[in-house]
């Protein structure tokens, strides 16, 4: 299988995920 | 033997953006079959295959902070290889072939870069190591 990962940045972790580290 | 793979937990519902990735749902496990430093990992979810943004994941024995590596604050130098615009305000905005220090090197593919007396998160897919003092 050729698994090339996407051309873009991975998002930034989901906005609620943010909020229970900061 | 066989392999065994990692089993990770999605921790939030992820629309795909280009063919080579992977849909899941919040509550969805995943297996890894392999991760990039880049913060992509590819991911197996029943019977299909595809890229997974390592932010979207956890481990399904809680948190892992085995495999995240301790900041290093005197910086490992790096060099941009893209332009990017920062969206959040804890991003930095750096054209490509500037000289940076890596400071924290997350899995999800967001490094700690610091410019100058800057500081801020960078797509670790547009860093290249440099080895090169600035």
């Amino acid at each position: 299988t050729i698994k090339r990962p996407p051309e873009n940045p991975p998002p930034r972790p989901p906005a609620e995920v943010r909020r229970k580290q900061a | 033997g066989p392999i065994i793979l990692q089993s990770y937990r999605v921790i939030a519902d992820y629309e795909k953006n280009s063919k080579s990735e992977l849909a899941a749902k919040n509550g969805d496990v995943v297996e890894i079959v392999e991760k990039s430093e880049n913060g992509w990992w590819f991911c197996q979810l029943r019977n299909k295959r595809g890229w997974m943004p390592a932010a979207y994941l956890e481990p399904l024995d809680g948190p892992d902070e085995s495999e995240e590596q301790d900041p290093n604050y005197e910086g490992d130098l790096h060099i941009t290889t893209k332009d990017y615009s920062g969206e959040l305000d804890d991003e930095l905005s750096l054209q490509e072939g500037e000289n940076v220090e890596v400071i924290h090197k997350l899995l999800d593919g967001w490094w700690v870069v610091r410019k100058g007396s800057i500081t801020g998160y960078f797509p670790a897919m547009y860093l290249q190591k440099s080895g090169e003092t600035a």
